[in-house]
């Protein structure tokens, strides 16, 4: 009998045993199961690997814990500006979407792209008409916000400004101030 | 960023991400995220999602990278998925990780940074959920 299963991130960067809280660690590992579960939950009924790996994500979206939907980190410009892709290792369809603004779950989305359009990538407003078509639910800006976001956003800003506001050269690694990626 | 891998019980997989991006962006910057074969790929052989910094993982088209080693190279999954993420990627300069599974239900989850989310959940429904190496 074959095995099946799921594997998930929640991002990778200078986490410290010294900054991340027992109470942090707790809700973060949380999270993380639920995660788990949720696509178990899928696969243990015969469901798609596609729906699994959706499922999961959307989770993690949900969550303000992690970078990506609700608690993703702000631009410059004091946005937030959402992407995602999803990939059918069967059949090698593909979809993809960035810079949303105000599609609650971009990785819904991109599989509206994957399997309901002839595209593999949309962007910016146009993604964002082709999701209102398909019906995906839409929230305001405001939605994606947490203040934790919006002070590291602070935090860059000021030290970018204190570097006199120079952008990074080419090459040189962007890294955000709070030294995790995305 | 988060992302998630899955093998289904009919043996196909799939891979995605999701991500906020990188604080602090400008000029509509894009990373590896949304890019299939940087931050996303599946095959019948392999699927994969990563984390990191976005630019060196465009560079090194890192998850069709490790998916392209276990088709082609035939080698094993979690040498595949080390070689990139703590040879290529280092050398480079790119930090971050993957997590990578492979048809026959193998887990990777390497990566070169100080710590990642991550987690795996078999046929038992036991899960294992790290953040540090250990």
């Amino acid at each position: 009998q074959r095995k099946w299963g799921l594997a998930i991130h929640g991002g990778a960067g200078v986490m410290s045993r010294d900054t991340l809280t027992p109470e942090r660690e707790a809700e973060v590992r949380a999270r993380l199961t639920e995660s788990l579960q949720a696509g178990h939950a899928i696969l243990a009924q015969g469901g798609t690997s596609l729906d699994a790996v959706g499922a999961a994500i959307r989770v993690l979206e949900d969550s303000p814990l992690f970078n990506a939907g609700k608690g993703a980190v702000f631009t410059h410009e004091g946005r937030n500006e959402l992407d995602a892709s999803l990939m059918d290792g069967r059949t090698l369809a593909a979809g993809a979407v960035a810079g949303l603004r105000h599609v609650k779950n971009p990785i819904a989305l991109a599989r509206r792209v994957m399997e309901r359009s002839p595209h593999v990538m949309m962007v910016g407003e146009g993604a964002e008409a082709f999701a209102r078509e398909q019906g995906l639910e839409l929230v305001p800006p405001e939605y994606f916000r947490t203040e934790e976001r919006w002070e590291q956003l602070q935090r860059a800003l000021e030290k970018e400004r204190a570097a006199g506001g120079q952008a990074s050269a080419p090459g040189v690694s962007p890294r955000p101030e709070d030294g995790k990626f995305g | 960023t988060v992302g998630a891998v899955a093998l289904d019980q009919s043996g196909h997989l799939a891979a995605g991400t999701s991500t906020g991006g990188m604080t602090n962006k400008r000029y509509g910057r894009v990373g590896d995220s949304p890019i299939i074969g940087a931050g996303t790929y599946a095959n019948a052989h392999c699927a994969v999602s990563g984390t990191g910094h976005g630019e060196f993982f465009i560079r090194h088209t890192v998850a069709r990278d490790i998916c392209a080693r276990v088709e082609y190279l035939k080698v094993p999954l979690q040498e595949a998925a080390d070689t990139v993420v703590r040879d290529v990627l280092v050398k480079a300069g790119g930090e971050g990780g993957v997590i990578a599974l492979d048809a026959q239900g193998t887990v990777a989850m390497p990566f070169n940074s100080p710590g990642m989310y991550r987690g795996y959940m078999g046929e038992d429904g036991q899960p294992f959920v790290a953040i540090f190496p250990e």
